[in-house]
């Protein structure tokens, strides 16, 4: 198909809550995100990947920075009652995210954003995808950097208010 | 603001390969997608996710059923040239996805989705969102009833040819 990306953003007011050896059972990620909910504590991404021959997960989810508190006093109640190994709240982070149409499979643009990161030595930290958006997590000093070089890979112009320093 | 799950979908035709213990340094990302890229595989989503105070990665993604072997076979060779600690293909997964308008804040949804999961006793393996869908992977035999259970949830009828068994 016809892949096109349309824009690329950087988002910079997050924090990123990690929890890792997460249970790996029926029920947990419910009661972890009807905490948050209850706290009404906003949700920016969701990553969750499983390991350990499917024993635990590593879960994360991005906040907004001024939330980055209580989602630390929510998770680290939860650790003990769910048994999670550990709590992890990173505020020195930034989402940079390509947006496309027609992005039923990722395999390019995902080759194309990555190489773009790697030449211009930005790490990333976390990857999110869904069929229009693929967002990368990275050190927050790494955001303007990372936005002008994946402008430059797709050969779009940076739009208004989004050059960085 | 104003959140509505639009539908729900169920995707049954996918692999999942997972990487772990990826060396978490600029530049393997994106050696990972160009050769996967070179292989034409098609990907579906990614996600990843950093641990062990940021030396690695769980990187994750999935690709069409049929391409799990050549997926297979490129992953093992990357796996000597970078180091990665492990590759494993995982063929008997799905994907169930909530998608939405105005879902900037996943708080509310996510909880309702994962809520929905856990009383059909679904397992979730990995979740990625996006501003528009949150989708997770969950066993494919658990795939028809998760797509029912999520349905009821948001009190969305079952779109023709959705009813699962
Ligand atoms: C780790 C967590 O997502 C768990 N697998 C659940 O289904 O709730
Ligand atoms: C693990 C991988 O994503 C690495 N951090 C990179 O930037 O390429």
């Amino acid at each position: 198909e016809s892949i096109t990306v349309q824009g690329v953003t950087l988002k910079e007011d997050l924090a990123m809550v990690s929890l890792n050896a997460v249970p790996n059972t029926a029920g947990v990620a419910a009661k972890i995100f009807a905490e948050i909910a209850r706290h009404h504590i906003m949700v920016d991404d969701i990553v969750q990947n499983i390991y350990d021959a499917g024993r635990f997960a590593n879960l994360s989810f991005s906040v907004n920075a001024g939330e980055a508190a209580e989602a630390r006093t929510v998770c680290e109640r939860l650790m003990a009652e769910l048994g999670i190994g550990g709590v992890e709240i990173d505020e020195g982070v930034s989402k940079v995210s390509a947006i496309g149409v027609g992005m039923r499979t990722h395999t390019g643009i995902a080759s194309t954003m990555f190489e773009a990161l790697a030449r211009a030595e930005v790490n990333i930290e976390n990857i999110s995808t869904s069929e229009i958006v693929i967002s990368c997590i990275v050190r927050r000093e790494d955001g303007p950097r990372a936005l002008r070089a994946i402008h430059g890979a797709f050969g779009l112009d940076l739009a208004p208010g989004r050059a960085g320093p």
